[in-house]
């Protein structure tokens, strides 16, 4: 219990930062932001917690909750994402995750998702890659998609109907 | 694998039996407010095992189609079938059905099984229900990042 | 008290489905949707519930639970103009409450601010005007402003800044 | 009568002395995430009188500008100033300020005086803080409408 439990923190805390990077980082910070977990007792982790932090750049504080809305949607996502590469789930849905960002993190989030969607199984397997299916009210963010299904309500059936659309691809 | 459609009947705002899909690598669900975007993911949330109480219904039979609250007297029946594409290309379904008796029925590839024989295979497929860590509901996504540290503690343990 | 306390309800609860009809209705439907407010004991109603009703237009569910992301928005957004036209305060600060609307609501909460901020002492006292401050991420919420302040981060000091620019009003 | 403009003081996210305004009948606060947006809205809350737990900060000293975490430690005065246009055109200012030992001071156009003054002066011009319904911090919208009935009419009993 315990060799598995270490197991995954060390993997997750290993993967988090870089994933937290590539969702931070930009021209004027090429870097990013800095995100690390941390163990409150190291001899039985699991009867104690688990303290995840995340600074985004230019940004000194390690209180999270000090953190505006979308700079913790950003961290969320970025904690879900490294969980995912330990433990990886084949898909991923996520409604209005985007409600609270701006239009330059929209962008960021939306290419590392579609960057991560390609198909590969052997990189679905090994973490890398997985299926998205994503609710979203952005233009700049469902653009991005291979496809759109588009939910309508049929108002003189009283109920929801879809249409569904392909999208050519734009790599 | 991936999921490759859904076969929805009589599943919250989706009356009759509609199929939605196919889901591709990426797929982005739009649509105005109200439409019945989340009702969708409610129904891959749904057919996955996921309990009613997540899916802003109190009990199974809120998750039935009903026209009005006169309707939702009518014993419907309904059910939510997933068609998961294996790494093979072969197809693989996942249905739960609500019976007129508001049970939960659980069928692979249209053969009822057991609860634990579904959430069974589920998991050799990576799919952790338990975890949920795959699905964020609308409005959730911001408290992840301020999760309790002991609450963290409780997912890592899901998972491992 | 029992007579201050009805005459809040009343006024509020005659109020309310007006607003509520103002924020939905659309060339569909030209009506717009029902809201209405219930007390769940007539004898001594401040020492029980009152019930919030909004069904959007369509819909005929009464439980305020089931309906979407959106659609709470705008029935929470009807209720506060409605409590405000009965108590008017002077201002309203509004931050992102645009975050879980599609572009339809936008325009038509946007519409609905805009036309309440109309100057005119008068209309101020009486609750059918007031000042407003919105925080927003959509252009096509912030467009309708009379003014903007756009608040920046400067890097070098570590802090935020703002700039203000006046837009040309357009009624 | 309006909001003209705000004088912040080393509050959160502003460092020294800024003048923030002029508010318009319709003014809108734009700017990226992680600016300060919402720290504006606290500025006004807080000078209002609103308790700092409902400005993200657990106690007085967190709404205090700080370069990092150690600056944290060093003390510092911090205010906010609300400079209101009366409907007769004359300027009020209302000013509460956070003192070295971390305690909070009101002033009504520079003049030190009691909270209940205070209070009461703000009342007098329809500035129901105890209510507060005309404040929608980020992320509590949704919540307004499926408040409980108690919570309805507590709300209800406050501007009553
Ligand atoms: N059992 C049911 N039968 C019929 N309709 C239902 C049922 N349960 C919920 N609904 C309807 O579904 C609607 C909500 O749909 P949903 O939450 O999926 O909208 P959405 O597209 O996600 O909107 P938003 O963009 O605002 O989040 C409600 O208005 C409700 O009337
Ligand atoms: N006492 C303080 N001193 C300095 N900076 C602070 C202080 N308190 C909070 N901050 C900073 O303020 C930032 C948050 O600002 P705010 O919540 O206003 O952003 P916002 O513009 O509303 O962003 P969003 O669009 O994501 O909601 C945090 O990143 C934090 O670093
Ligand atoms: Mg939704
Ligand atoms: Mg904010």
């Amino acid at each position: 219990r315990y060799a598995r439990f270490m197991a995954a923190f060390t993997h997750i805390s290993t993967e988090i930062d870089s994933i937290y990077k590539q969702l931070t980082r930009d021209p004027d910070h090429p870097i990013g932001g800095t995100a690390y977990l941390s163990l409150e007792n190291d001899e039985e982790p699991f009867l104690h917690g688990i303290k995840y932090t995340a600074m985004p750049p230019t940004k000194r504080f390690r209180n999270m909750e000090e953190l505006s809305g979308g700079e913790k949607t950003v961290a969320a996502l970025a904690l879900l994402f490294a969980i995912h590469s330990f433990r990886p789930s084949p898909f991923f849905v996520l409604d209005e995750v985007d409600a609270a960002l701006d239009n330059v993190n929209v962008a960021r989030v939306a290419a590392y998702i579609h960057a991560k969607s390609r198909e590969n199984a052997g990189q679905r397997n090994a973490g890398h890659s997985f299926q998205s299916v994503v609710i979203s009210l952005k233009d700049t963010f469902f653009d991005k998609a291979d496809g759109l299904i588009g939910v309508y309500r049929d108002h003189d059936q009283g109920c929801s109907r879809v249409l569904t659309k392909r999208l050519t691809t734009h790599d | 694998g991936s999921i490759h459609r859904l076969e929805v009947d009589n599943f919250k705002s989706y009356k009759g039996h509609q199929v939605i899909g196919p889901f591709l690598n990426f797929t982005a669900i739009i649509g105005p407010n109200g439409a019945g975007k989340s009702n969708l993911m409610d129904a891959i949330s749904f057919v996955l095992g996921v309990r009613s109480s997540h899916l802003r219904g109190s009990q199974l039979r809120d998750l039935v189609y009903a026209y009005d609250d006169k309707e939702r007297e009518v014993r419907r029946k309904a059910h939510v079938k997933l068609v998961y594409l294996q790494g093979d290309g072969t197809e693989l379904s996942f249905t739960r059905g609500i019976t007129l008796q508001s049970a939960s029925e659980y069928r692979i590839d249209d053969k009822v099984v057991s609860w634990d024989e579904y959430n069974n295979k589920m998991r050799s497929l990576g799919i952790l229900v338990k975890a949920r860590n795959f699905l964020v509901f609308q409005g959730d996504v911001e408290s992840v990042s301020t999760k309790s540290p002991k609450e963290l503690t409780a997912l890592f343990e899901h998972i491992s």
